[in-house]
């Protein structure tokens, strides 16, 4: 295992620690820049991010989905395209479908998902696989406009 | 770094 990916790991776990009381800004920041910085940080810290946001444990996966946000606002272009993939918007998906995850997601976890899909499309209008996503859920019945 | 083509992507999941 490389030294980007165990440091990324690391971070990630401090990050979206479920016994953090506040959220560990120390962590956040060098998780956000050692994903830039490094080569292949955006594949791995993307890879990280789909993990933990389907996290059993609530604030885990909570916490992974405010580090994507942080991420979407900090890590520029080449992550925006990353996270504008189907590869990775899959793993949002499954969270709010009931054919996959949805079950056994809180309604905290998908409303939280959806809000991000949903502002996503307004922030970041050149990834348009975003809004390919939602215009599906919508079409799927998943989210109700 | 692998020089990834246009499809360097996976199909859309249907919810």
């Amino acid at each position: 295992m490389d030294v980007v990916t165990t440091s990324l790991e690391a971070l990630i776990q401090r990050a979206t620690n479920p016994q953090n009381q506040k959220p560990d800004v120390a962590a956040i920041e060098a998780f956000c820049v050692m994903l830039t910085k490094e080569s292949e940080g955006v594949q791995i810290g993307t890879k990280l991010l789909a993990t933990h946001i389907q996290s059993l444990n609530e604030s885990e996966a909570l916490q992974a989905l405010s580090l994507l946000d942080t991420c979407m606002k900090r890590c520029g272009p080449l992550f925006h395209a990353e996270i504008g993939k189907f590869r990775f918007l899959n793993e949002m998906i499954k969270l709010v479908s009931p054919k996959y995850l949805g079950g056994r997601t809180t309604a905290s976890v998908r409303q939280k998902v959806l809000q991000l899909l949903y502002a996503w499309i307004r922030e970041y209008p050149r990834e348009t696989k975003i809004k390919e996503a939602y215009e599906m859920l919508k079409k799927q019945g998943v989210i109700e406009e | 770094p692998v020089i990834r083509g246009f499809s360097d992507d996976e199909p859309l999941v249907i919810a």
